[in-house]
């Protein structure tokens, strides 16, 4: 454990804080993407299942539960939460997320630490999370004006896997530890980021509302 | 590929 791996964590449990508290407190969904948050309780529940196979560990373990927990709570409100269902921006929310759970999943395949159905669904949920903002992203692109949570959230969002990439450096010079499936997908994840955390910043600089081109 | 198996992170 280093403190990079814990504040990304801290920061990918905040976001998603962030998320249910605007979900709750404003009982509306507007400007988030469903399908993103589909993928995501996909990658939980395809990287997690080591929960039942291997030892519990007193960190990981409640943070697993609760990013399970949450995506399906998030998903559950968006889908069937009588009020904030309505808010859901249907219309625009049209990435084809389905087009990118193939081609991850033919990736693990093919690319994974060890051939055995663990493993495999391990790489499947690394090379999807990678993915899984896109449909957020493009949703915010036509959004005409992006709330100050959602702003944030997705911004936590894109800073939790950038973290990820200081322990990875770290861990690399301090442990001698070498991961290419997350090295690789999380710099790509973190790149997908690159103009948001742009336009987000630029916004916070000079106190103005965020707009994405 | 990786030298270990156990992923110890989230």
């Amino acid at each position: 454990m280093n403190a990079f791996r814990l504040l990304a964590d801290l920061t990918h449990l905040l976001s998603i804080i962030i998320l249910l508290v605007k979900i709750r407190t404003t009982k509306s969904c507007a400007g988030i993407s469903l399908k993103t948050q589909d993928l995501y309780v996909l990658v939980f529940i395809s990287r997690y299942l080591d929960l039942f196979t291997r030892p519990l560990s007193l960190y990981n373990t409640p943070f697993k539960l609760v990013f399970l927990a949450t995506s399906i709570t998030i998903v559950y409100y968006m889908r069937y939460h009588k009020v904030v269902k309505q808010t859901y921006n249907k219309d625009s929310d049209t990435f084809k997320h389905y087009f990118l759970i193939l081609p991850c999943a033919v990736l693990a395949f093919f690319i994974n630490p060890k051939f055995t159905f663990i493993e495999v669904l391990w790489s499947f949920s690394i090379y999807l999370e990678a993915v899984a903002i896109l449909p957020q992203l493009v949703l915010l692109q036509s959004s005409s004006n992006i709330d100050n949570l959602t702003g944030n959230y997705v911004f936590m969002l894109g800073a939790y896997r950038a973290l990820y990439l200081l322990n990875w450096i770290y861990r690399f010079f301090a442990e001698d530890v070498v991961r290419w499936i997350p090295w690789i997908a999380g710099l790509v994840q973190t790149a997908l980021y690159a103009d948001f955390f742009y336009y987000y910043i630029k916004s916070w600089r000079n106190n103005e509302r965020l707009k994405l081109p | 590929m990786e030298k270990e198996r156990v992923h110890d992170e989230l």
